[in-house]
């Protein structure tokens, strides 16, 4: 899998959500807001304002404070996923918050969108997130149908 | 929802993938 390709299609996919900050690079994702707040949307009783607080959420944080907030969201989400969706995730390579809070890198935050992939087409609301993905141009829609692939060969 | 698309296509493929995933049952709160 081409990841630096999955990640463009991932941050195309996260702009279908009502996310607040810059999002559209991998940078404006690096302090984990953007993806933050699209979990509240995926999962607002889980993700909810008292998890939301624990994040640092201003224009210029240092890398260390994005690393911070990443690992926040990486650790919610893996919980999300055995404490809600009763899912153990083995063998998916987890993304490395230190490159993606102090290197912006591509392929690790392709893995973090993946995840939050996975959260969003099996949530309660699932029907609605897969709905807006079938909507969207194919080479995404393939991108995203092998990134869940790779992740459901996980579980 | 793109059940109509043609079998055999990628957009079918496509298709039949995602609504395969909407009737999986999933979760361990369902």
């Amino acid at each position: 899998m081409d990841r630096a390709q999955l990640c463009l299609s991932l941050i195309k996919w996260l702009n279908t959500f009502k996310v607040t900050v810059p999002n559209q690079t991998v940078e404006d994702l690096s302090d984990g807001i953007a993806v933050a707040q699209a979990l509240r949307e995926i999962a607002p009783d889980y993700f909810n304002d008292a998890w939301f607080k624990k994040l640092k959420v201003e224009e210029s944080l240092n890398w260390r404070l994005k690393v911070s907030n990443l690992k926040k969201v990486l650790n919610g989400m893996l919980e999300y996923n055995i404490e809600v969706l009763g899912i153990q995730i083995q063998g998916f390579q987890m993304p490395d918050v230190n490159l993606i809070g102090e290197r912006h890198d591509s392929v690790e935050t392709s893995r973090l969108l993946q995840l939050v992939l996975g959260c969003a087409v099996r949530c309660s609301e699932k029907q609605f997130h897969i709905q807006n993905i079938m909507k969207m141009e194919e080479s995404v829609q393939q991108m995203i149908m092998n990134a869940i692939q790779e992740l459901m060969s996980k579980e | 929802d793109g059940k109509g698309a043609p079998p055999g296509t990628s957009e079918g493929m496509l298709a039949n993938f995602f609504n395969s995933l909407l009737s999986k049952k999933t979760g361990a709160a369902g």
